[in-house]
């Protein structure tokens, strides 16, 4: 199972 | 110039003991209404946030906002030195180079005291969307603690399954499987306090997460309790309220998938 990461969730500011 | 004294040291030396595997170093913000921090870890896979609220310290002062850039092995070294029951009081001026610590014993007997080197880190900060999660479980951080810890020797990836009856934790290995299953209860700890299991779910749910991060994130000495947030597909929550009105420590982390 691939892990994700949360800059495919969250923008930069 | 900042200045704020915490009651119990311990209360930074188990913050930092609970993020330094994930974070090597990381702005600390802080302004009038308190110290923030917002880091992820260099695999951009865990993000920790640390809202600690000026309410919540014995005193504090912070006249302009100021970036403290720290490194956390050099800050769990000075950390080391506080005897748990020591008052703190940090202390930095305007320049931002310097952290002063302060630690001081109950009786007012002992003062030690530690200078560190600030470190200017370009650090880029991401906006967490206030999302409303499908479950919501608050539970007692000891058995999350112990649920990672016992099926972490079971396989990579955790897959956490809620309904409105109950949360399930399951590992599936290469010769094993395992899983807990958690219903909601009420029972009294040793310090006769009430820790309960609560499971509110909006929608079905069921994401898989990184064993080896959630053993991290699970940490029996900052909190009694622990909130678990969730949803199919988005980042999940794990968050620790501090007594007192001090603030909170979450943890986001990205979901496995494929």
């Amino acid at each position: 199972m691939k892990q994700k990461s949360l800059l495919n969730f969250f923008g930069k500011k | 110039m900042l200045e704020g004294r915490l009651t119990h040291a311990s209360t930074l030396k188990k913050i930092v003991e609970a993020v330094k595997d994930v974070i090597s170093e990381a702005n600390f913000d802080c302004n009038d209404s308190g110290i923030t921090l917002q880091c992820m870890d260099s695999g951009h896979v865990a993000l920790v946030l640390l809202q600690l609220n000026s309410d919540g310290f014995e005193d504090y002062r912070c006249d302009r906002n100021i970036t403290l850039g720290i490194n956390f092995a050099a800050l769990t070294k000075v950390l080391k030195c506080a005897a748990n029951d020591d008052s703190l009081t940090l202390k930095a001026d305007d320049s931002g180079d310097r952290l002063n610590f302060v630690f001081e014993s109950q009786k007012g007997d002992r003062v030690s005291e530690f200078d560190m080197k600030l470190m200017t880190i370009d650090a880029e900060l991401l906006s967490i969307p206030d999302n409303d999660y499908d479950v919501t479980i608050k539970m007692s951080s000891a058995e999350f603690s112990r649920i990672c810890k016992d099926l972490a020797n079971f396989g990579e990836t955790m897959n956490i399954s809620a309904d409105k009856e109950s949360v399930r934790f399951g590992v599936e290995g290469d010769v094993s499987a395992a899983s807990v299953v958690l219903r909601p209860n009420e029972t009294i700890d040793e310090d006769e306090k009430i820790v309960s299991t609560s499971i509110m779910v909006k929608k079905e749910t069921n994401v898989n997460l990184s064993m080896k991060f959630l053993k991290t994130f699970a940490n029996s000495s900052l909190a009694g309790s622990v909130t678990l947030e969730l949803q199919d597909d988005i980042p999940c929550l794990i968050k620790y309220v501090f007594p007192n009105d001090l603030g909170v420590l979450c943890f986001y982390l990205a979901p496995k998938g494929d």
